[in-house]
C-alpha cells in the first residue's frame, strides 16, 4: 500500500 | 523589535482583500534599500501599481507632511475597503458584547490630571466629559450605511488612531474593545511611520530604492479524497504500526470533522514568509555573502506551524543568517506547501516534523 502523500498528511494534521 | 512592528504595519497596507492575511514585507539595508513583498499568490497587476503609489505619495518630500498623509490614506482606504471595514464590524461587535456604557469606564476615578492629559491629546474641551465623547464616537460609527463612504472609512481610522496612542487610555477602555479599536488605527500608524521612514532616507538612497515583489508559484487546487481517520490509519498500517481505530481517535480529538459525502478540495499555497525568506538566502548565498547577516520580516498575519519549522530548518542551514519574524499563533493549515526547489535536507526536516505530528496523534489515539 503506498503511504499517505504528504498533502495529505497536512490536511490531517491540520483537522485534529 | 521596532523595527519589525514597523515592517509588520507596513505589510497590512498591503492586504487588499478581507480574509486574506497574507501580506509579508520585508527592508534590507547596505548604503543601499530594497523592500521586497508576497503575498501567498502572485499579486494583480492593480496591486503592484498600488504599491508603487503607495511609495510615491510616501516620497514626495516637496509636499507637505499632511497632504502626504491625506493621499496615501485615500489610496488605502480605497484599495483595502474590505479589510478596513472588517475592522471596523469587530469594534463594533464588540460593543455589541459589553453593557450600555459600551466599555468605557467612567474617567471619574483617574486622576484629574492625567483627565487634563488624555483630553488635551485627544482633542477634546476641558467641559466635555471623556466618557460621553469615546461613546458618541463608538455610536457614530454603528450604522452600517456609512461604511460606504471612503470619507467615512477614513475618519474612523484617524480617530481611532488617535484614541490608541495614549498608554492611560487603558484605563479608560474596555481592553478587548480597545485592542481591536487600535488595529483600525494600525492603518494611519503604517502612514505615518511609511512617511517618517522614508523621510530618514538620504535623497540619493530614495532614488535607488528597490520596491519589488518576490511572486509565489500560483496557488493550485488539490482533492483530499481521504478522511483524515483513513490516512492516520494508512500511515500506521504502512509502517506496520498499530492502527488506532476510528472511536479511539474521535475520543481523543473530539474536534475532528464528520466525513463528509463529498471530496475536500484543498488550496495549496506557498506562504509568503517561506517565500521571501527563500529568496534573499539564495539571493545571500549566490553572492557568497558569509558575513553575519539579519533578515526581518514582517507579516500581516501569524506565523503558521509549519512556516515555523521550515523557518527553523533555514536557521540551521545557514546559521550566519538570522531571521526575525514577530508573531507566531502555531496554528496547523491545510494547503501548505514548500517552496518551488527547497533543498533537500529542509524539505526532509520539515517531512519528518509532519511525521511526528502524525506519529504523536496515532500515539495518542492508541
Amino acid at each position: 500500500e503506498v503511504p499517505p502523500t504528504l498533502d495529505e498528511m497536512i490536511f490531517a494534521i491540520s483537522q485534529i | 523589535s521596532k523595527h519589525l512592528v514597523l515592517l509588520d504595519l507596513l505589510a497590512l497596507l498591503l492586504v487588499t482583500e478581507a480574509k486574506s492575511d497574507v501580506a509579508a514585507t520585508m527592508l534590507r539595508t547596505n548604503g543601499s534599500m530594497k523592500f521586497f513583498y508576497s503575498k501567498n499568490r502572485p499579486f494583480t497587476d492593480s496591486e503592484n501599481k498600488y504599491v508603487r503609489t503607495l511609495f510615491n505619495y510616501a516620497s514626495e518630500t516637496n509636499r507637505s507632511v499632511a497632504d502626504r498623509y491625506t493621499n496615501l490614506m485615500a489610496a488605502i482606504v480605497d484599495k483595502c475597503q474590505k479589510k478596513i471595514k472588517s475592522r471596523i464590524s469587530k469594534v463594533l461587535r464588540r460593543v455589541r458584547e459589553l453593557s450600555t456604557d459600551r466599555g468605557i469606564h467612567s474617567e471619574d476615578r483617574l486622576p484629574l490630571e492625567l483627565v487634563e492629559k488624555l483630553k488635551a491629546k485627544l482633542g477634546i474641551g476641558p467641559e466635555q466629559s471623556l466618557k460621553n465623547r469615546l461613546i458618541s464616537w463608538l455610536d457614530y460609527l454603528s450604522p452600517a450605511q456609512r461604511l460606504k463612504d471612503p470619507e467615512f472609512l477614513r475618519y474612523a481610522i484617524v480617530t481611532a488612531h488617535s484614541i490608541g496612542i495614549p498608554s492611560d487610555i487603558n484605563l479608560l477602555i474596555d481592553q478587548k474593545l480597545l485592542r481591536r479599536i487600535r488595529k483600525l488605527g494600525d492603518y494611519m500608524g503604517a502612514v505615518t511611520q511609511l512617511v517618517g521612514e522614508v523621510d530618514l532616507l538620504p535623497p540619493q538612497v530614495l532614488q535607488t530604492l528597490v520596491i519589488q515583489e518576490v511572486p509565489p508559484p500560483p496557488p493550485d487546487r488539490i482533492v483530499i479524497e481521504k478522511t483524515s481517520v483513513e490516512i492516520v490509519e494508512q500511515w500506521a498500517r504502512n509502517r506496520h504500526i498499530e492502527e488506532p481505530t476510528e472511536t479511539n481517535l474521535r475520543i481523543q480529538f473530539p474536534s475532528l470533522p464528520q466525513p463528509l459525502s463529498q471530496q475536500n478540495t484543498i488550496t495549496r499555497s506557498v506562504h509568503c514568509e517561506c517565500t521571501l525568506i527563500t529568496k534573499i538566502v539564495d539571493d545571500l548565498v549566490q553572492q557568497g555573502t558569509s558575513p553575519l547577516v539579519t533578515l526581518e520580516v514582517g507579516v500581516s498575519k501569524s506565523l503558521c506551524n509549519l512556516c515555523e519549522v521550515f523557518m527553523g530548518s533555514v536557521k540551521k542551514r545557514y546559521p550566519n543568517i538570522t531571521i526575525m519574524v514577530s508573531t507566531h499563533h502555531g496554528k496547523n493549515v491545510s494547503g501548505w506547501r514548500l517552496p518551488p526547489l527547497t533543498p533537500l535536507e529542509i524539505s526532509r526536516e520539515v517531512e519528518d516534523h509532519i511525521n511526528s505530528c502524525i506519529e504523536e496523534i496515532r500515539c495518542k489515539a492508541t
